[in-house]
């Protein structure tokens, strides 16, 4: 049975897409069947594994906008062990359709359930928003990784999240758990970036995970070539980091 | 009669709350009123600001929920010639108020018409969404400015924006022009954000602006001592640059 995390942060630019494609990839890499699931209408996590989607059928939107259609018809494989469900800007339009619609939270529980047994993981790249969708992917998820860029103004926006997977946990979800905050983007050569994580630490305790992202302009490079940064330049920093990640995910969620 | 500005572009983390924080203080510099609206219930701009809101009666939200409510009520000063309407996370239920009203992508634009002529300039910070409160921003603004971060992701986020921008144009709002395209965060130590930069000039042409803002960690330090950059650092580079877009604004929109 696949543990379904959602990597999840309304503050935007923090680093959602490119930990979701680089956690799966490093997942992938130990043999982990996952699947990436593409939540945001820009479909940004889509575009960075070079899938096109003016010549599919349908995108994740059809789950929204059809309850018989079946999540499985979506899937694209992109590399071994690793499958994605493509979005694009038609998944705008389910937002909008949920809202006065009765189990509007569950719409994706419910499509991801017969897929489940499938995979290992399940990650899924929410858009920078508490809207339906992202209620729909925490509402299906058993975890949540939220990160975080050493920044003061992407710390300051975790209290609200905080609040609202505590409220989905009591009304939506009980078995909704934090696994882990992830410090990205972390600038070595400045104070602010460990004075924030510092403070991130004083704040979360054990929940920040030891591994921090380092900032580096290869993530910003990567998804030019469609590549993952484990294979864009396999002994870099951020490679390495998001695979101790992945080796921290795979021993069941133990913390370093 | 002011010129009212959204600064907007769905792609989170490109620089919009520290475009409208800087180019509304350049603009204030330059003796112009201007009005600063928080439109994002994240309130990073309220942040940036030092403004708190545990304190304050009400914000940005009571316009969308109580239609008698009046906008000059909400103002708070934060500098000579520089105002704020502040907003917290009460916002978001503004969305959900919104969405089966009719007029609904109007609401903003009647609440701002009489204070218009209290001010030179009104610049709102736009939410990383295309959602009820983004369109409510364009449909009052006359102009918009787009924070384009020079990375891959954000310059392919750009065609949605613009598709967005022209359906409002059309639909709801036949006076909103788009008034630059400003890159941000240019990482002078790379080729990256040239390539991305060249790439936008010559999809967009002169839409582009010919000024800058390069990447700083001065950007992220400012907020915390609720200082704009031109305060922070007045030398700066990044002051600079924000004071020279304030210049190319106030010759009435003239490019460089
Ligand atoms: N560790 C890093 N160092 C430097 N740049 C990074 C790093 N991680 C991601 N980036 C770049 O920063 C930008 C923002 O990252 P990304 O798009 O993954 O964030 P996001 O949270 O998914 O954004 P959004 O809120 O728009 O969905 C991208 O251009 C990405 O390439
Ligand atoms: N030129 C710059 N160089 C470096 N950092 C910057 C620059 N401009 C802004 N920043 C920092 O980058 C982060 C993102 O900027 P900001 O919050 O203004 O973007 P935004 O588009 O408003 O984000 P959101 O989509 O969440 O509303 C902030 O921590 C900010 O301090
Ligand atoms: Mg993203
Ligand atoms: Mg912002």
């Amino acid at each position: 049975m696949a543990r379904v995390i959602a990597i999840a942060n309304q503050k935007g630019g923090v680093g959602k897409t490119t930990s979701t494609l680089n956690i799966g990839a490093a997942l992938a890499e130990r043999h982990q069947r996952t699947l990436l699931v593409d939540m945001d209408p820009q479909g940004a996590l889509t575009a960075s594994l070079g899938v096109s989607t003016y010549d599919l059928e349908a995108t994740l939107y059809s789950v929204f906008a059809n309850p018989h259609s079946l999540l499985s018809d979506l899937i694209v494989p992109v590399r071994p062990c690793l499958d994605l469900v493509p979005a694009n800007v038609d998944l705008a339009a389910a937002e909008l359709n949920l809202s006065n619609r009765s189990g509007r939270e569950f719409f994706f529980k419910y499509a991801l359930a017969p897929t489940r047994e499938r995979y290992d993981f399940i990650l899924i790249d929410c858009q920078p928003s508490l809207g339906l969708l992202t209620v729909n992917a925490l509402t299906a998820a058993d975890e949540v990784i939220i990160p975080v860029q050493c920044q003061f103004l992407s710390l300051r926006g975790m209290r609200m999240l905080l609040d609202t997977i505590e409220k989905i946990r009591v009304r939506l979800n009980p078995s909704l758990e934090l696994t882990g905050i992830l410090g990205t983007m972390y600038n070595t050569g400045t104070i602010h970036s460990q004075e924030v994580l510092e403070e991130a630490r004083k704040i979360f305790g054990a929940k920040v995970f030891n591994v921090v992202i380092k900032e580096s302009v290869r993530f910003a490079e990567a998804p030019v070539v469609h590549k993952s940064i484990l294979e864009y330049e396999s002994r870099h920093d951020g490679a390495a980091a998001y695979r101790r990640l992945a080796e921290v995910l795979t021993q069941d969620g133990q913390k370093e």
